[in-house]
C-alpha cells in the first residue's frame, strides 16, 4: 500500500460522501444522475464478489462493504426516498450502450475464463465508463451544483492517484494489471474535461455552467 | 510481464 493508493481510496470515499450527505441535506437527487449510481452499484457488485472467496486484508474488506453499502444507500435516495425529487427527464443517456460493449469485452478480453473473473473484468470496463451518464446530464442541462462539481472532483482525483499508484506500483514491485491500468486511464481521461472547468470556474467560486 | 496476481486494489 502506496501514498497514492491510499489518499485515492480517501478520495474515493469522499466523493461518495459527499454525494451521500448533499441528497440527505438537501432531501434532493435534483441533477444527480441516478443511472450513473444504478452503474456504479453494479460494478461495485460485480467486482466485490471475492468477498466470499478472498480475503486480502481487513482494509480491504471494509472498504468494500463500505462501498457498497454506500452504492446502494445512494440508488435507494434516488429512486425510493427522493424520488420525487429526481430528474429523469434529463437521465436520459442509454445505458444499453454502455452495458452492451463492456459485456461483450469482458467476454473477449479477460485474464482467465471463469465466472468470478469475467465478472471483475466487467466492474472494471463498466466503472471506466460508469460517469457518462452523469457527464451527459449535465451537458444536457448545461449546468451543475457547485457540491456535485465537488463529488465529480473527488472522484476524478481517486482515479488520477490511481494511475500514479500503478506507476510506484510497476516500479516498485514490477506489478501491472493490463486491464485495470488501460480502462482506468481511459476513464481518467473522461474526467480531463470537467476538471478544467472546474479550475477555472468552480475554484474561482463561480458556478459550473456550459456556454 | 503481466503477472496476475489477486485483485488487492478497490
Amino acid at each position: 500500500m502506496n501514498v497514492f493508493r491510499i489518499l485515492g481510496d480517501i478520495s474515493h470515499l469522499l466523493a461518495i460522501i459527499i454525494l451521500l450527505v448533499k441528497i440527505w441535506k438537501s432531501k434532493s437527487c435534483a441533477g444527480i444522475s441516478g443511472k450513473s449510481q444504478i452503474l456504479f452499484a453494479l460494478v461495485f457488485t460485480t467486482r466485490y464478489l471475492d468477498l466470499f472467496t478472498t480475503f486480502i486484508s481487513i482494509y480491504n474488506t471494509v472498504m468494500k462493504v463500505i462501498f457498497l453499502l454506500c452504492a446502494y444507500i445512494t440508488v435507494y435516495m434516488i429512486y425510493g426516498k427522493f424520488r420525487k425529487t429526481s430528474d429523469s427527464e434529463n437521465d436520459s443517456f442509454r445505458l444499453e450502450f454502455l452495458l452492451v460493449p463492456v459485456t461483450g469485452l469482458s467476454f473477449l478480453e479477460n485474464h482467465n475464463f471463469t465466472a468470478l473473473e469475467i465478472l471483475w473484468t466487467f466492474s472494471i470496463y463498466l466503472e471506466s465508463v460508469a460517469i457518462l451518464p452523469q457527464l451527459f446530464m449535465i451537458s444536457k442541462t448545461g449546468e451543475a451544483e457547485t457540491i456535485t462539481t465537488h463529488y465529480l472532483f473527488f472522484l476524478g482525483l481517486y482515479r488520477a492517484l490511481y494511475i500514479a499508484n500503478w506507476i510506484w506500483r510497476y516500479h516498485t514491485e514490477n506489478f501491472y494489471d493490463q486491464i485495470a491500468v488501460v480502462s482506468g486511464v481511459v476513464q481518467t481521461i473522461f474526467y480531463c474535461d470537467f476538471f478544467y472547468l472546474y479550475v477555472t470556474k468552480v475554484l474561482k467560486g463561480k458556478k459550473l455552467s456550459l456556454p | 510481464h503481466a503477472l496476475h496476481v489477486p485483485h488487492d486494489e478497490l
